[in-house]
């Protein structure tokens, strides 16, 4: 197959040797916006064919599968400090599946279109399409995948995308002679409900002492988290418990310094 | 902060050119993540909690988890909105293990599995990679996380 081959990686600059195989390119999902996804497959390290897919999307939305599923999370590589090459990485999920990073919608990482509107309108419903078209058209370009058990992986706004993408191939499967198998999905960390994500937050804010009892009062009376966009008195609260009473700390890692 | 490595690393014109990628020249620099899009995301579903509804219906493998140390979407979070779909219990709470260390805890309901990762961040891999490798084991086996 010329376009499997075509996307075949040799040897990523810095790379340690390793015995799986690489692929990574664009498959267009929209011809007339001229949108393409960009993907990397690293296949599993042994017995690929019988081992599942397993599809990592990251969330953001906006941010790269390629620079955190793939790069300092599941991925068999991890970049070392002077970004001059590459390491392996023993706990590499590609230790047990074929592990596929996509960078979705367009305008993630590498992913892009010609027609720079799309930038400025992405959403929820147009990336679950353009994710199962890409899935679509990339398993023509991998037909050995077609029959294959495929799982969705993810964190984060990846939340949404997982289960959205799911949805997308659950109904596909109902209408197509050819369905695609999918077995399950699995999501860390998971945006998935924006009223009952919000009361979980300001909870666990106060149960780990990040907060006082009087700003943990003040966002409970004070914001209606049924609503996407906050009321500016609570915008404000929750500014205050971030600026002031937080600290200088990681939020996605709460014992830990920012990064700069 | 390793994704600062993947900013320059990704914006190398030997690995772009490794990796296939950038072939339409990109008129912005390769970033971990758009500020851009970020800033004009349009529709958002304001609870993915009926897709899970349809998915158990479904029949598919559903799998949750969450780091313990993250408090940008924290564990508290997913365990008021995961409460939402009123599961039956199949597999009573009990902590799960990883080289005869607590790895965290784990409940099995009816059609979903729940697992939190003890001092784990929001990107879990990166912050317990061992524990992150076997939870994905025991998903893609389908068998409870070990209980020793």
């Amino acid at each position: 197959n010329e376009e499997e081959e075509a996307d075949r990686i040799l040897q990523l600059p810095g790379q340690p040797k390793v015995s799986f195989q690489q692929y990574s390119g664009y498959v267009t999902v929209n011809h007339v916006a001229g949108r393409a996804l960009f993907y990397w497959l690293t296949e599993a390290d042994h017995n690929p064919l019988s081992k599942p897919l397993v599809i990592w999307l990251n969330g953001g939305p906006g941010c790269s599968s390629v620079a955190y599923g793939a790069s300092e999370e599941i991925g068999p590589f991890r970049i070392n400090k002077t970004a001059s090459g590459l390491y392996y990485n023993k706990f590499s999920w590609n230790t047990v599946a074929n592990l596929l990073f996509l960078e979705t919608p367009a305008g993630v990482g590498f992913s892009y279109s010609n027609q720079s509107s799309d930038l400025f309108n992405s959403g929820d419903r147009r990336t679950a399409k353009d994710s199962l078209e890409f899935l679509l058209r990339w398993l023509d370009r991998f037909p050995r995948y077609k029959q294959r058990e495929v799982y969705i992986t993810g964190e984060s706004y990846a939340g949404h995308y997982v289960p959205q993408l799911a949805k997308e191939i659950m109904m596909y499967n109902k209408h197509s002679k050819y369905p695609i198998n999918l077995k399950g999905i699995m999501v860390g960390n998971a945006v998935t409900d924006n009223y009952y994500d919000n009361l979980g937050t300001v909870t666990y804010w106060w149960s780990h002492a990040m907060i006082s009892d009087k700003t943990y009062r003040q966002l409970i009376n004070t914001c209606d988290f049924t609503h996407q966009k906050e009321s500016n008195e609570c915008d404000s609260v929750y500014s205050y418990a971030m600026d002031q009473e937080f600290g200088n700390i990681d939020q996605y890692n709460i014992y830990a310094p920012p990064c700069n | 902060c390793t994704e600062k490595y993947a900013e320059i690393y990704y914006n190398r014109p030997d690995v772009q050119k490794a990796l296939h990628a950038n072939i339409t020249k990109i008129p912005y620099k390769w970033t971990a993540c758009s500020e851009l899009l970020n800033r004009n995301w349009k529709d958002t579903d304001v609870s993915i909690l009926p897709i899970y509804r349809e998915m158990i219906a479904g029949g598919l493998r559903i799998w949750v988890f969450s780091g313990d140390i993250d408090s940008v979407v924290p564990v508290t979070a997913t365990r008021y909105s995961l409460a939402q779909l009123k599961l039956e219990t199949k597999i009573p709470w009990y902590p799960w293990y990883v080289k005869k260390q607590v790895g965290g805890w784990t409940e099995v309901y009816e059609g979903l599995t729940f697992a939190t990762v003890r001092g784990a961040g929001h990107e879990v891999p990166l912050f317990k990679p061992r524990a992150a490798l076997l939870l994905f084991k025991s998903f893609i086996r389908g068998e409870p996380l070990p209980k020793s």
